[in-house]
């Protein structure tokens, strides 16, 4: 096809691009994206967020973004929040819109999202991939030279059985795996004991599948979900005990 | 297209149909199907099961089934778990091979499974849709004349937002809209108190924006996790609390 001209992300101004990947939705994936991004903000780094997930975008309003992105030319200037920028389908379309987009025209648009954005400096440019491993994941690939993989999962055995797929696409697209996040793992339930609603294991399973650490485990919190619900990520809210996790 | 040609599916025999679809992937849609595939059964009724969910099959799985379908000439003989008869995508690829497939082709693989399996006489037909309204839940909206649509989602009330795309897509594909079922809407902790993690009200919300009921809510329990792990939903373990639920 002649998408081997299509242009490639110019990352001389971005030290660290990370893309978290899951094997299904559902799973917390743009959770631990939008968190990855206060965690790493706090600590003092320069970020910046695509999210890639055409079909179920939720960066957003998970991030609560009130500032559109402006286009001048040919170039897109990220929305801002809390000093991060962010560039989302959901900025291009109504959250209640269905996007039926084929192939080619996805392709199109992600390049654009990656090759016509101006970014300047950053430290970590997150992209927030649709889950499974389907054609947009293939573009960003071809499009940015070197990225690493985060991959989140959830206890149960069943979910790391998409390892390999997971796997096979970081080889296929020269990807180097970072590692492993289990995110529901366990719920504190008020009395204290310890609730493996989703069972446990799954997390080291996938982690030992890819060659690869299980970096950490996110607990079940209520919290997590409001914050997220709220459009402040737990960990913008520095104090919060599962904000430590991330 | 040429799909106006494509075969519609003989329904003669079929009493029943129920697409059961989400918005989003893991709120539950392939458990809530297990689990009513059993419920039905074990009310006396016959009941098939097709898995529609090309790209995240886990119906085999989740439904414990050991035998595969067998070909004779053009008909597929469905494989049989306790009498409940069984079509997925499971059984012709690996569990850990990605499936890729354009649209001209899942159209062809999914119109192959309605219109060439060999249902006889059947009292439900459950159709577990992909999460989402991409093109194979069109593809059987076109081959299935008359089918009601079972929406599953989960109590937070940004995953009812995809109300309006699951509501559009009934229209469009004249299905009639059986209910709402919300899954994982409380967790109850050893000490009895009822914890809302995934926050409360989604359900009734996408009812109401649907214009329709909402059927059950479905607590967040181990054993229904635990259950689908080993190949037996919860309700072929008649006595479980939560199989009355279903
Ligand atoms: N650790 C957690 N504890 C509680 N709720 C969570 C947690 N992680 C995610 N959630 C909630 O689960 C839902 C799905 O998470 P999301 O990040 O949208 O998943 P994905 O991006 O994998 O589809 C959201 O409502 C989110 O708030
Ligand atoms: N009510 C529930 N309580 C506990 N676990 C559940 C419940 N419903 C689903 N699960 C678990 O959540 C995971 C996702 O469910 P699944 O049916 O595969 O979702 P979907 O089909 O929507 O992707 C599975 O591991 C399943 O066992």
């Amino acid at each position: 096809t002649g998408q081997a001209q299509s242009p490639l992300f110019d990352d001389a101004k971005v030290r660290h691009i990370i893309a978290v990947a899951s094997g299904k939705g559902g799973v917390g994936k743009s959770t631990v994206t939008a968190n990855l991004a206060y965690a790493l903000k706090n600590a003092g780094h320069s970020v910046g967020i695509i999210d890639a997930d055409i079909y179920g975008f939720s960066i957003p309003r998970m991030m609560g973004v009130r500032t559109l992105p402006t286009v001048i030319d040919e170039t897109i200037i990220p929305a801002i929040k809390d000093g991060i920028k962010i560039i989302s389908m959901g900025f291009f379309v109504e959250e209640d819109q269905a996007v039926i987009w084929r192939g080619p025209l996805l392709h199109k648009a992600i390049v654009q999202f990656l090759t016509q954005t101006f970014w300047d400096k950053l430290d970590y440019l997150l992209i927030d991939l649709p889950p499974g491993t389907g054609d947009v994941t293939l573009s960003i690939s071809q499009t940015v030279k070197e990225s690493q993989l985060l991959v989140v999962t959830t206890p149960q055995p069943a979910a790391s059985n998409v390892a390999q797929r997971v796997g096979e696409l970081a080889r296929k697209a020269n990807f180097r795996i970072l590692g492993v996040v289990e995110n529901m793992s366990y719920f504190i339930a008020p009395d204290g004991s310890y609730q493996y609603i989703f069972g446990s294991g799954g997390g080291q399973e996938l982690a030992d599948k890819l060659g690869c650490q299980l970096l950490c485990q996110i607990p079940l919190d209520t919290s997590i979900r409001e914050a997220g619900d709220l459009g402040n990520p737990v960990t913008s809210l520095k104090a919060n005990q599962s904000a430590k996790v991330f």
